[in-house]
């Protein structure tokens, strides 16, 4: 472990939890895709099989039991109990559009053709495409609460770390996964945009609005 | 491959 994935975890995790504090503080879904979330949960459901079979660490435990936990819980919020509050005719992005050429990709792109090796790389690779719903939303809807923006702030941050992480990874451990490193970095890339809103604008106090 | 290694990250 290094400070850099510690903490790119540590944003991640205040991601999901900014998340659920939004959601739940303001008894609303509004502006949240909620294909995006299905989506994360499917990348957590993919990659955490081995949660009970391989363990690494109380502290690997812990996390892969709260991120899964947390992005089911997240779903069941906005699909049922917030449901009258929930956007759908502005989460129009079609999740096949990225499930299906992810799922091709880790068939043929991977390091093992093994199921659980095919779904790590899946969930890899869709976790890379994952927020292209939210950021499609948000760019329908022209904005984005301000809470949302921290949320979708720490979430690229996390990412953006963990690529720091694998550097240091490669020069003092000589260990290196291409796929994880190329997908981290589409992954962060495809926030740069955002990153650019969130600084120049709600950093400086104002709302998120994209340039109509 | 030394891939394995990184399989510790969440």
């Amino acid at each position: 472990m290094n400070a850099f994935r510690l903490v790119g975890d540590l944003c991640h995790l205040a991601a999901i939890v900014l998340l659920l504090l939004k959601i739940w503080k303001s008894r609303s879904v509004a502006g949240l895709s909620g294909k995006s979330q299905i989506l994360f949960g499917l990348v957590f459901v993919t990659r955490y099989l081995d949660l009970v079979t391989n363990f690494v660490s109380p502290y690997n435990t812990i996390m892969k039991v709260f991120f899964l936990s947390s992005s089911i819980a997240t779903v069941y919020l906005i699909y049922t109990k917030f449901k009258a509050t929930y956007d759908g005719n502005h989460d129009t992005f079609r999740m096949e559009f990225l499930l299906i050429p992810c799922a091709l990709l880790a068939i043929v792109v991977n390091h093992e053709f093994s199921p659980m090796e095919i779904l790590w790389t899946f969930s890899i690779y869709l976790e890379a495409v994952a927020i292209l719903p939210q950021l499609f939303m948000i760019s329908k809807t022209g904005e984005a609460e301000t809470i949302t923006s921290h949320y979708l702030f720490a979430l690229g941050s996390y990412r953006g770390l963990y690529i720091m992480n694998w550097l240091y990874r490669y020069y003092y451990e000589n260990n290196f996964d291409v796929i994880a490193v190329v997908a981290g970095i589409v992954q962060t890339v495809l926030y740069c945009d955002f990153f650019y809103l969130y600084i120049t604008k709600v950093l400086q106090g104002k709302k998120l609005q994209l340039p109509a | 491959s030394d891939c394995k290694k990184t399989k510790d990250e969440l």
